[in-house]
């Protein structure tokens, strides 16, 4: 599982 | 995007549009807790600090999403603490802020995904937002009982982090995609209002209204 780095939701 | 991110933000929007009409059509802020609503407006600000720095050049859904958010949350505490002041119940929304605002802080500095002061302050907003409704359920305990319409508020507010954590699922599913701070938080959000959620459900539906003890 890719960690999101830019937190792409509100 | 996913459904249940989309219902989840419409469910958001709906909620925030359903307090601002509220106080707009009754004049009146009573049973409404002014710290939640100041807690909610420091989320987003610290959430969505980026559309300060870097000037928002094109304006894409999500970022007129977060200046919505951003201005109906200050506009809100506006007319709770300014226009209609001499109807905030004060003595009933006394849980202390600090207590929530503190250790959001601090965990926010101790758990995050990378040290630097975006990501602190977007992992700030994530703890604190999963304990805002904190003052609202308390002031709800205290007076012993909730406005229809406040219960709509809450039950809209309360489904927006749940379909989140749906959408999260999907995600994880679908798109191996994790983020495991937003969803711990959200999840512990979404538990503090079961207890209303249970509520609502038997009785606002119903028709009638909230009544502590139930």
């Amino acid at each position: 599982s890719n960690k999101s780095l830019a937190h792409d939701e509100l | 995007m996913n459904i249940f991110r989309l219902f989840g933000d419409l469910s958001h929007l709906a909620a925030i549009a359903i307090l601002l009409l509220k106080i707009w059509k009754t004049r009146s802020c009573a049973g409404v807790s002014g710290k939640t609503q100041l807690l909610f407006a420091v989320c987003f600000i610290t959430r969505y600090i980026d559309l300060f720095l870097h000037f928002v050049s094109l304006y894409n859904t999500e970022k007129v999403m977060k200046l919505i958010y951003i201005s109906a949350s200050v506009f809100t505490c506006y007319l709770i603490f300014f226009k209609f002041k001499a109807t905030y119940d004060g003595n009933h929304d006394s849980m202390r802020a600090e207590f929530l605002i503190v250790p959001a802080a601090g965990l926010a500095c101790l758990i995050n995904t990378k040290f630097d002061a975006i990501e602190i302050l977007w992992t700030f907003s994530i703890y604190l937002e999963a304990v805002a409704i904190l003052p609202q359920l308390f002031l709800i305990s205290k007076t012993g009982e909730a406005e229809t319409i406040t219960s709509h508020y809450l039950f809209a507010q309360g489904s927006y982090r749940a379909l989140y954590i749906l959408n999260w699922i999907y995600r994880y599913h679908y798109e191996s995609h994790v983020d495991t701070i937003a969803i711990v938080a959200g999840v512990v959000q979404t538990i503090l209002y079961c207890d209303f959620f249970y509520l609502y459900i038997t009785k606002v539906v119903k028709g009638q209204k909230i009544v502590l003890p139930a």
